[in-house]
């Protein structure tokens, strides 16, 4: 097993879901997280004077999925999470050793 | 000819009555169902789901989509069902069960068609889209037991849910045969003396979707009962997997009582697609059924 | 030294926190996420059309911990964060190969 | 390639983020969490009496870099983020078995 993070633009993580659903993943946890890169954040006025936001809204995806899944999953993510413009993400690849469904007990490739 | 016609549609029919009437109670304890419900007699859909009055879940639209792949090229292939399942996956289903997913996405990454035996597969979810292959098979033992299998495979590779779903089969088969419900009996009594675990008295442990639980809580309702809606009432209160143990008490009730023992009022709560789609299936599946008559 | 994250339901977390504190396990780090799976989300109103909401609420426990404990652990988790209802969660064991408490410099079993 | 979790205190994100930037690790995610520890929570009044909230605040960094700069990326995390209070957190280290940059399918060293 492996689990695959990606952090995206917030705005493709609707594009993201469907593209891991038509490949039969459908489920997955999203957290909301600040990335810092070479993408700069933006300026913004704050009692008159103007300062840089030097961090990005970005959305953290995780899925754990079987190893044979992963070239597929990835390949999934990348066509629907790329803009070409600076700041799309990254997609990390970590092992899993064990995962359970807490609701059957259910093991590895049978908890997800 | 007629009272075949009359119990298969019955069969079918019954399944997606079941379907949609236990969809409300699904995952509720008997308790909670008494509490919420008192007793659950009304198409209102709801439940987990949120479904609306009448609405059919994953157990009828799965048999419907093998029973397409079936009509399309006139027998049983895996491939083709698979496809059908898949397509039927991708349109967002109201609901797709864990282990049937697991075979789903297998096939989409390795175009295999044959789950690995495993211990986790003891799920119903196999034993509930078999109708299709039973009603076409029913001139031909031989190709019920093959076929059954090879489908049941794609998702769920299990002793019991193999034995159970065969089990099932040969009562379908006995019953649109006319041989009544003693007929039925007597293929229940050879799987429980095969596989004493099926034993269902003096009554279920559990309604869940342990394939065990779902098949002992549907032959105590049905042997229990005397007509369609009291078989079903009896099943879907007693809550667990309650759409899944509903679909097959209905089938087994339907096959027995026909469609013309169905209730009226539940009946129009079905969707005119469904129920045109039912219809259009029990007419070419005994169709073809007669074609394969050894 | 391994890592457990555990995603649950949201009012389990103190019943979570309960188990694992009876079995020695005192530290740890908690998010709020996003899950996406069977368990359907819940209809909102919004401009007078009914729509789905399609995640729920979760909450993710990190834990690190020495691989010894990774049963016990699984097992306080499973015992206090299942329902019995679709949605309980998951929990998946990851490698961790280094542990540092920043305060002290301490390593791996002596970090946690 | 290894990916470093550090749990910290709020106020030092911003001086661990120059620490990193000044041995050339300029990206990395970030996240708000809730840390359970030895540290204590504070006392809050609510409707008149007094509770305790028993978790902190704590930010999670998480940057993916090559195995070789791990020693001095955490030699650089402990400077900026110790204050010597209890509570000044944790770094992880998880093994990556692949980075990908969205952008440009870049790979491994060549997407962080
Ligand atoms: N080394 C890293 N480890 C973890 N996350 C990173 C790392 N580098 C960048 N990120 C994340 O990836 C996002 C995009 O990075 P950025 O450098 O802006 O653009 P790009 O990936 O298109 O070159 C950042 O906002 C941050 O969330
Ligand atoms: N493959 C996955 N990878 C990571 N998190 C997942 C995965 N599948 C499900 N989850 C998380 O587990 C939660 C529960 O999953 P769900 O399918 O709703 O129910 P259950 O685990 O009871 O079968 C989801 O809301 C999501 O947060
Ligand atoms: N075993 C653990 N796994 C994951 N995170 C932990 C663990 N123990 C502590 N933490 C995180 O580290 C933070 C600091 O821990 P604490 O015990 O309060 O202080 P210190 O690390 O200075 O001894 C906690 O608030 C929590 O976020
Ligand atoms: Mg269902
Ligand atoms: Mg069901």
């Amino acid at each position: 097993l492996c689990k695959i993070e990606a952090v995206i633009k917030p705005f493709k993580l609707e594009e993201v879901k469907e593209a891991l659903t038509e490949i039969g993943i459908a489920g997955l946890t999203v957290a909301e997280v600040k990335g810092f890169g070479r993408q700069k954040g933006h300026t913004e006025i704050y009692r008159g004077s103007e300062y840089t936001v030097d961090f990005l809204p970005k959305v953290k995806i995780e899925v754990v999925l079987e190893e044979e899944l992963v070239p597929k999953a990835t390949e999934a993510i990348i066509k629907a999470a790329r803009t070409g413009k600076i700041g799309d993400g990254k997609i990390f690849v970590i092992p899993v050793t064990e995962a359970i469904r807490i609701r059957t007990g259910e093991r590895n490739e049978h908890a997800i | 000819r007629e009272g075949r016609r009359a119990r298969a549609l019955g069969a079918y029919l019954g399944f997606a009555v079941g379907d949609a009437l236990g969809a409300t109670v699904e995952f509720l304890s008997a308790e909670e169902i008494a509490e919420s419900y008192g007793v659950h007699r009304r198409m209102i859909g709801g439940g987990w789901l949120g479904l609306k009055p009448g609405q059919v879940t994953d157990d009828t639209e799965m048999c419907l989509a093998v029973g397409r792949a079936i009509l399309a090229l006139g027998r049983f292939d895996p491939c083709s069902m698979a496809e059908e399942l898949v397509r039927w996956y991708r349109g967002r289903p109201v609901d797709v069960g864990a282990t049937c997913l697991q075979g789903i996405r297998r096939y989409l990454t390795d175009g295999s068609l044959d789950a690995l035996p495993s211990r986790w597969h003891g799920g119903n979810g196999a034993c509930l889209r078999n109708l299709p292959v039973i009603l076409a098979t029913l001139g031909d033992e031989e190709a019920f037991g093959r076929w059954t299998i090879g489908q049941c495979h794609f998702t769920h590779n299990h002793r019991f849910s193999d034995a159970g779903t065969l089990a099932l089969g040969e009562m379908v088969r006995s019953l649109v045969g006319g041989e009544g419900i003693s007929g039925a009996r007597a293929a229940a009594d050879r799987l429980i003396a095969r596989h004493p675990v099926f034993a269902f008295d003096p009554h279920p442990a559990s309604s869940s979707g342990y394939v065990v639980d779902t098949i002992q809580t549907v032959f105590f309702t049905f042997f229990g009962s005397d007509s369609f809606a009291s078989c079903l009432i009896a099943t879907v209160n007693r809550g667990g997997d309650a759409d899944s143990t509903g679909a097959l008490a209905g089938m087994l009730a339907g096959a027995t009582y026909t469609a013309e023992g169905i209730p009226r009022g539940w009946l129009r709560k079905l969707s005119a697609k469904v129920v045109n789609e039912i219809e259009s299936q029990v007419d070419g599946l005994l169709a073809l059924a007669d074609t394969r008559k050894r």
